[in-house]
Order: structure tokens, then sequence, then C-alpha cells
């Protein structure tokens, strides 16, 4: 099963 | 006052047709070295960075840096009515709530001039930061354009491998699998129909071909598209406006649950 992650997590915008 | 003058007014419809589907708002940031947006989606898991930059323009002044809340899927609906040889002038009145575009038909014999009301949006600046990236894939923007869509009458997702030698974009899905596989060129005429790779490192990643075919909206303002990847890191696909900028696309790659 493939998931879409935010962009937030990769950019560390959290 | 904001003032812009592109002597191919097209360039502009066609970075319109290459956001509106991403994003439906957006604010642009005007300031003396040109426009610049930055938008994400609703969902949150692509990004559109666009720069023009001023010098591209035929004539360009902007005497306060201003922030234009704009309705695109409204300003594409305006420069439909732009014949496609036009000059497009774009300019915001100080103290105006409204964008006005004005258009010039080749021959002078013809002026139009729509005004579209501005948008109090809420926008923030995220900062993307410089990565070095293991792999980019330059290749022609219609043959990216094609695959992609190909690839989605398959499934939702596709995983594009890349190797020195060539690339593979590959999907899957309830009706079966299928794969394209593009060489490197080692000899071509011209150089817009070259696929090349540069390459520290091969990666393999997995996205939601859906928005791919969102970004392909802008493959009509250069013959070209970079795809810039590196393991766990988000793709920037970006395609260049002329000489006077670019349109970057970065989504976040999908991953096994």
């Amino acid at each position: 099963q493939l998931i879409q992650c935010k962009l937030a997590i990769y950019y560390d915008w959290l | 006052m904001f003032e812009a003058r592109l002597a191919q007014g097209s360039i502009f419809a066609k970075v319109i047709e290459g956001l509106r589907e991403l994003v439906t708002e957006a604010t642009w940031e005007c300031s003396g070295n040109g426009i610049t947006l930055q938008a994400m989606d609703s969902s949150h898991v692509a990004l559109v960075s666009l720069v023009l930059r001023s010098d591209g323009f035929e004539t360009y002044r902007c005497d306060r840096n201003m922030s234009l809340g704009i309705s695109l899927t409204s300003m594409s609906k305006v420069l439909k009515m732009m014949g496609k040889d036009d000059t497009l002038t774009i300019r915001v009145n100080d103290d105006s709530d409204a964008i006005v575009l004005s258009m010039e038909s080749q021959n002078q014999e013809e002026f139009a001039e729509y005004e579209l009301r501005l948008m109090d949006l809420d926008s923030e600046h995220l900062g993307i930061p410089d990565t070095d990236y293991s792999c980019v894939v330059k290749m022609p923007s219609t043959k990216f354009s094609r695959i992609c869509r190909d690839m989605a009458i398959l499934g939702d997702s596709v995983t594009i491998c890349s190797t020195k030698d060539g690339v593979k974009f590959g999907a899957k899905g309830d009706v079966g699998q299928g794969s394209i596989r593009l060489n490197q060129s080692t000899n071509v005429d011209k150089e817009e129909d070259a696929v090349s790779i540069e390459l520290r490192e091969a990666v393999a990643l997995t996205f939601a071909v859906r928005y791919l075919n969102m970004f392909c909206k802008a493959a009509p303002l250069s013959n070209q598209v970079n795809l810039s990847m590196s393991e766990d890191t988000p793709l920037m696909c970006e395609f260049k406006v002329g000489d006077m900028g670019h349109i970057r696309f970065y989504l976040a790659p999908k991953i096994e649950d």
C-alpha cells in the first residue's frame, strides 16, 4: 500500500 | 504603480495555463526584480514556484513591492480573449484593488482592456532547501507529457527509475501494468529532442501520476523538462519560461505504508 506524504514532512515546515 | 509589458503575451497565458490546475488562486509578489509566485495545492503534497525576471519583459516598472491576490481561474478566462500574437500589459495602479490586463494586436488596430478584482489571500513563503539532487533527467516535455498521460491509464502511481543509461517510467493497476524506458540519447540533431541524464546515484521514486499530469500543463512553455530526483526527497520538475525565468513544481513521493 502506497501512501502520499505532505511536502512539509520533507522540508521541515512542521 | 506596477506595469509590465510582454511583447509575446501568449507566454504569460501559457504560464497561467501551467499553474491553474494545481492552484486556483495565488499571491503574486511583484518587486523591482520581477514577479514571483509560490503556492501549494489544496492537499499540500505539491508546490509550484514561479519566477519571471523583470529583464525578460519589454518594459517593467514596479515602484514599490506589491502582493497581488489573483484568481488564476478568472485570469485564465480573460487571457483566452487575447489574440495569439497580442502584446500584453499588466498594470496595477496605486491604491487600486484591481489588476488591469491590456491586450494590443500586432497591427495595433485592436486594443482590449480587462480589469480583475484583486483578492485578499493568506500567503506564507515557505523556504525550499537547496538540494544537491542525485539525478537530473532532461527530456523533451512533449514526451514527458505523453508518458504521464499513458501511465495514468494503468494506475494512480508512476515509478521513475533512473540509472546512468536511461530512465524507466512504470505503472501498475487493476487493468495491468506497463513501462516505458528511454535510453540516454547518444546522437541527436536537435538538442530539444535529446534525453540526457546526469547521475551521481541511481534513484527509484514513486509519484501520484495525477500531479505529474497537472505539471505537464506547463509543458507548452518549454521544449525540455528537467526532472531532479533524490531518494526520499520531493521531485523537482522544471520548465523554463524562455530566458526570463522558470516554473518549478515540487512533489512529495509516495511511500510504502
